[in-house]
């Protein structure tokens, strides 16, 4: 099946503050950061420029965070199915 | 051992409550009386579900119904991909959004306030998490809500999945397993959160150890009979599913269905499909969890094997068996339907089992060929790991982590045999998958089947094709993982009733416990002359 990907992407910080991930975010460009309920330094950042939904990976986004040195890992969020029974 | 139906003498003023065969089957839609979840024993023991917290992750619940807002936790309930506090269900004109708020009805919609029906746990709590009503799912808002609040919510309902079509392999992304792992290592304080998940809709065309979810050894995978014991239409079978629940699913007499609450206060018959199996699984672990608040995830389990009864169940395709220590399952309804009754009975005494062991029993790495023509048949010995701090003896889980890739996945079909000769169906097939590329990669194919045995011994592996045309295979890995404890884990529990399962398997535990000392101290004679 074609492969769907979402302009969120998980970011693990080394640094797990909510201060540190908006720094971030706001200094990489990415709008939307809401931390993940669970791990250390997970979060969710939302990056508005790009479309919600495409079959092309943002190789150039993931790229720029991961030159960050306060970022760990950077994977960005693939969109799926899951149908209610 | 069944109770008479006049003996029960519960009454509820909800108008909903006569037609809810599940809880009470008094033979309501041709249905077969004593059919149910016996929750009314449950209930005259005085457990409703107080001080449970259960989380319906669907598409949010009508926190406003008159039926649901008393015991609606909005603390505890949210909605991950807007960051909604209040997921109150999206308006649709189809009302396609309803899927939360029926399983929240089956659970907890209040007693005896003349709405409606009665939750299995009518005195526990609800929350929504919704997740299902946005235009795509990712692993970050599954594993969000599956992780939400785990020191709050008790138990987490799910009635979705991956695609029921019959050709889809899929399950929970790495975020989602890492969340799923958390809960059960650290959710309620250590005790582990409780997952349950309906098996799918897909019928006799899917197989649910192919759903990720439902095959996890961490969620309790429930399935569905109807009012009459028969098979939902839309029931999928697999090896994974641990016990059973009802829903609709085969007659068109409303009655028949599942009544329930409905979307904007209003009460519905028709809560169709496999859905309702969940929820109605999740009251009565919340019956049991009110019963005993130290139960962990695995005592769960343990006590669905034990309490789950064969009833009037009846497959027409796979018969009843007995495995290797006597328990009695099914490849659609695993050990039978929940018996809340007996749960909580057992639940009030129960000691948590002891610690679990996992064992890489053995694995094949070679490439083997696999053709129409005869099966491959494949063997692995084990010492279980006895002699090592690994050792697991007494039997949970068993996984078969297999490599394969054919011309045609959905002809592929997959036997695994333990050494006391139990058989499980780890692959049936799936007459519209046409895979001929992704086969499956380190697939789990869990089994539940061996529960309780002692795993030494050779396991035997079969795989070959089903269907009319000629195909080929490689199997490039089998590697077989035992889950279980080291010591006997019913040994020390009390019984009461000397007709039920544990008596059963408590004896078999004395006895084979018995024998082994024997041998050890024969040995060591031996030795020293």
């Amino acid at each position: 099946e074609e492969r769907v990907y979402t302009n969120e992407f998980l970011v693990q910080l080394q640094d797990s503050g909510e201060a540190a991930a908006k720094e971030v975010a706001a200094e990489r460009g990415f709008t939307g950061v809401r931390k993940v309920p669970f791990g250390e330094g997970l979060y969710q950042f939302t990056h508005s420029g790009i479309p919600k939904t495409r079959q092309r990976r943002s190789i150039h986004h993931k790229r720029h965070l991961e030159k960050d040195p306060r970022v760990i890992h950077v994977s960005q969020q693939e969109a799926f199915e899951r149908r209610k029974r | 051992g069944y109770r008479r139906i006049s003996d029960i003498d519960v009454d509820m003023n909800d108008p909903l409550f006569s037609k809810q065969w599940y809880l009470i089957n008094t033979g309501q839609a041709d249905g077969t009386p004593g059919l149910d979840l016996n929750v009314a024993e449950a209930w005259e023991l005085g457990y409703t579900g107080k001080g449970v917290t259960i989380a319906i992750m669907d598409d949010g619940i009508d926190y406003l119904h008159p039926d649901l807002a008393e015991n609606y936790n909005a603390e505890a309930s949210y909605d991950f991909s807007s960051n909604d506090p209040y997921p109150y269900p999206r308006y649709t004109d189809d009302w396609f959004n309803s899927h939360g708020t029926r399983c929240a009805g089956e659970v907890s919609a209040a007693a005896n306030d003349n709405v409606c029906g009665v939750g299995v746990a009518y005195s526990s709590k609800v929350a929504g998490i919704r997740m299902l009503d946005q235009p795509f799912m990712t692993d970050i808002i599954e594993a969000s809500s599956i992780s939400h609040m785990p020191q709050t919510i008790d138990i987490y309902s799910a009635s979705w999945g991956p695609t029921d079509d019959g050709k889809t392999v899929d399950g929970p992304r790495e975020l989602t397993l890492q969340a799923m792992a958390d809960g059960v290592n650290k959710g309620r304080n250590g005790k582990g959160s409780i997952y349950v998940w309906a098996s799918g809709d897909g019928g006799s065309y899917d197989d649910c150890n192919c759903d990720g979810y439902a095959s996890s050894m961490w969620t309790i995978s429930i399935n569905s009979a109807i009012n009459d014991g028969r098979t939902a239409l839309y029931d999928e079978s697999c090896s994974s599913t641990l016990a059973s629940t009802f829903s609709n699913g085969r007659k068109r007499n409303p009655e028949a269905g599942v009544a329930t609450t409905d979307l904007y206060g209003n009460c519905t018959l028709r809560h169709s499909g496999t859905s309702a199996a969940a929820p109605e699984a999740a009251g009565v672990f919340a019956l049991s969890l009110e019963a005993n608040p130290n139960l962990t995830w695995r005592d769960m389990q343990h006590l669905s094997v034990l309490t789950s009864k064969r009833n009037q169940l009846h497959d027409e395709v796979h018969r009843w068996r007995r495995n290797g220590v006597g328990l009695e399952f099914n490849h659609l309804f695993g050990y039978g339907v929940l018996d809340a009754g007996a749960m909580v009975k057992l639940a009030k005494d129960w000691k948590t089992v002891p610690e679990r062991f996992h064992c890489i029993a053995g694995s094949i790495q070679e490439p083997q060929t696999i053709t129409s023509e005869d099966k491959l048949v494949l063997t692995i010995t084990t010492d279980a790991c006895e002699g090592k701090a690994n050792f697991a003896r007494y039997l949970e889980h068993v996984q078969a982590v297999i490599t394969v890739n054919s011309t045609r996945r959905g002809d592929l079909n997959l036997n695994m045999t333990s050494p006391t000769g139990t058989k499980s169906i780890l692959l049936s097939r799936r007459p519209r998958d046409d895979d001929s590329k992704v086969g499956f990669d380190k697939w789990p194919f869990m089994t539940t089947h061996t529960w309780g045995e002692d795993p030494r011994g050779t396991w035997t592996l079969e795989v070959g094709f089903t269907g009319g045309t000629a195909q080929k295979g490689v199997l490039k890995e089998w590697t077989l993982m035992l889950h279980g404890t080291q010591s006997a884990p019913y040994i020390d529990q009390i019984v009461r009733d000397y007709q039920s399962k544990l008596a059963m398997s408590k004896k078999e535990e004395l006895e084979e416990e018995l024998d082994e000392a024997v041998e050890r101290s024969l040995k060591s004679l031996l030795k020293e002359n």
